[in-house]
């Protein structure tokens, strides 16, 4: 075909893309069948105008819990990854370190309903307004664009499983020590996703995925928020963010 | 890299699942 690198075997590829469906499924909450049932269920006027009326530092609290559970999920996707955790453990943490987030916001369209413009938030569907307290308007309405972009692309299960790993293996990453490896760890993935795009008569979709510039900036515009809500709130993150969150975007 | 990643590097020790 054409496909298959001179360095790994069509067994090897096959094994990989079973691997990467079967991290994702194990990893992915809610299943798929439970967020299609669920995507009608939006909150009542009265729910978003309660959410409206916390305080910054009790909704910024609450979306960094759970974007903490959510990157949590990503971490166990990615040991669960063919190769992911052959790599040195300062690689490991690299990948991570830049990636998580990143996974999240990619994982976020499975969640997001396009036709209303909301996501899954606290149990039920929430448009912009419901964060409106967060007081990043911008960095929100760029998320939930993000999510609108990935979901016109109608991504299949496995599609959104290959892209989460295509991100997290990134060989660019600063401070890599094995450069190399993480590089032969993504090759092999692309060959696999290939192949995927191929069978499924969906080779058009690489040509249209988002540049990994706008993942980028988005977690550039999430950690300029952060600061700007920690000169506002000092004192604030040490003691109520999650100690995971802290250590990566503080 | 380990040290101040603590955490993370805890979740990753934690069952190579």
């Amino acid at each position: 075909s054409g496909l298959e690198s001179p360095t790994c075997s069509g067994m090897e590829i096959e094994l990989l893309a079973q691997d990467v469906l079967r991290s994702h499924r194990e990893t992915s909450q809610p299943r798929a069948e439970e967020l299609q049932q669920r995507r009608w269920d939006t909150f009542s006027r009265e729910e978003v105008c309660a959410y409206q009326r916390k305080p910054m530092q009790e909704m910024w609290e609450r979306c960094a819990g759970r974007l903490t559970e959510a990157i949590q999920h990503v971490v166990e996707f990615a040991k669960r990854l063919r190769g992911f955790m052959e790599l040195c453990q300062n690689d490991q943490i690299v990948l991570l370190k830049a990636g998580a987030m990143e996974v999240v916001l990619v994982r976020m369209c499975r969640a997001f309903n396009p036709d209303n413009r909301t996501v899954l938030f606290e149990g039920k569907y929430a448009g912009t307004e419901l964060f409106r307290s967060l007081g990043c308007h911008e960095l929100v309405g760029s998320i939930f664009d993000f999510a609108q972009s990935l979901c016109a692309l109608r991504l299949s299960e496995s599609e959104v499983a290959f892209l989460c790993a295509i991100v997290l293996i990134n060989a660019n990453r600063p401070w890599l020590q094995e450069q190399a490896k993480v590089a032969r760890l993504r090759g092999r993935l692309e060959v696999a996703f290939r192949l995927l795009l191929r069978r499924t008569h969906r080779e058009g979709l690489l040509a249209r995925l988002p540049p990994a510039g706008r993942l980028r900036a988005l977690c550039s515009q999430h950690v300029e928020q952060l600061q700007a809500f920690r000169r506002l709130h000092p004192g604030a993150l040490p003691a109520a963010f999650p100690p995971l969150y802290r250590e990566l975007f503080a | 890299l380990q040290e101040k990643h603590r955490i993370l590097h805890k979740l990753l020790q934690n069952g190579n699942s």
